[in-house]
């Protein structure tokens, strides 16, 4: 593993925890897109269910099982204990126009067509489109809040970091797999607008609008 | 193995 790598997954981790204490200790999730967070939670679920078939080693289990425990915990917040906070009026965008094309792709496109290869596959393709409901309700309602701000900051840095690693691996291990690459690439490109943002407008603002 | 993508990737 290479130092890209591992900051990736602890940027991806740190997004992950600051959204759940976010929720957690505002009592609130007002702002979070509750769809966007139910295709993390899928993603996570149809990636990983390689734990119950093969054991990389313990680093490799543990962040699996707590970004699958984060991600329900999340939903579990967003639809049942704080119920009352979630702003399901400006959550409206349609995941059915991501999750079909996406799953179609998965089964036309992958390197093996296998039940577990399709399902990684497409976890792949939703995750990089994953954050759209997110991203779209940030630009209906005009604003997001700062810690929600630094949420998507930490989860396009992970994928930023992954594409490093990757370039890293080509080089030096001869590793190369396009599929995650190419949906790498486009998981990043829609956080560049947001990065952009962040970074000019986001310090020392409460609030961060992005146009639409 | 019969995986054939890299499942140590997160």
């Amino acid at each position: 593993m290479n130092i890209f790598r591992l900051t990736g997954d602890l940027s991806h981790l740190a997004a992950i925890i600051i959204l759940l204490l976010k929720i957690w200790k505002t009592r609130s999730c007002a702002g979070i897109s509750g769809k966007s967070q139910i295709l993390f939670a899928l993603v996570f679920t149809s990636r990983y269910l390689d734990l119950l078939t093969s054991f990389i080693s313990l680093y490799n289990t543990t962040m699996k099982v707590i970004y699958i425990g984060c991600a329900y915990a999340t939903v579990y917040l967003i639809y049942a204990k704080f119920k009352a906070t979630y702003d399901g009026n400006h959550d409206t965008f349609r995941v059915e126009f991501l999750v079909v094309p996406v799953g179609g792709l998965a089964f036309l496109v992958n390197h093996d067509f296998s039940p577990l290869e399709i399902l990684w596959t497409f976890s792949i393709y939703l995750e990089s489109v994953a954050i759209l409901p997110q991203l779209f309700m940030i630009s209906k309602t005009g604003e997001a809040e700062t810690i929600t701000t630094h949420y998507l900051f930490f989860l396009g840095l992970y994928r930023a970091l992954y594409l490093i690693n990757w370039i890293w691996r080509f080089y030096f291990e001869g590793f190369f797999d396009m599929i995650a690459i190419v949906a790498g690439v486009v998981q990043t490109i829609l956080y560049c607008d947001f990065f952009y943002l962040y970074v000019t407008k986001g310090e020392g603002r409460s609030q961060l609008s992005i146009p639409t | 193995d019969e995986l054939v993508t890299d499942k140590d990737e997160l």
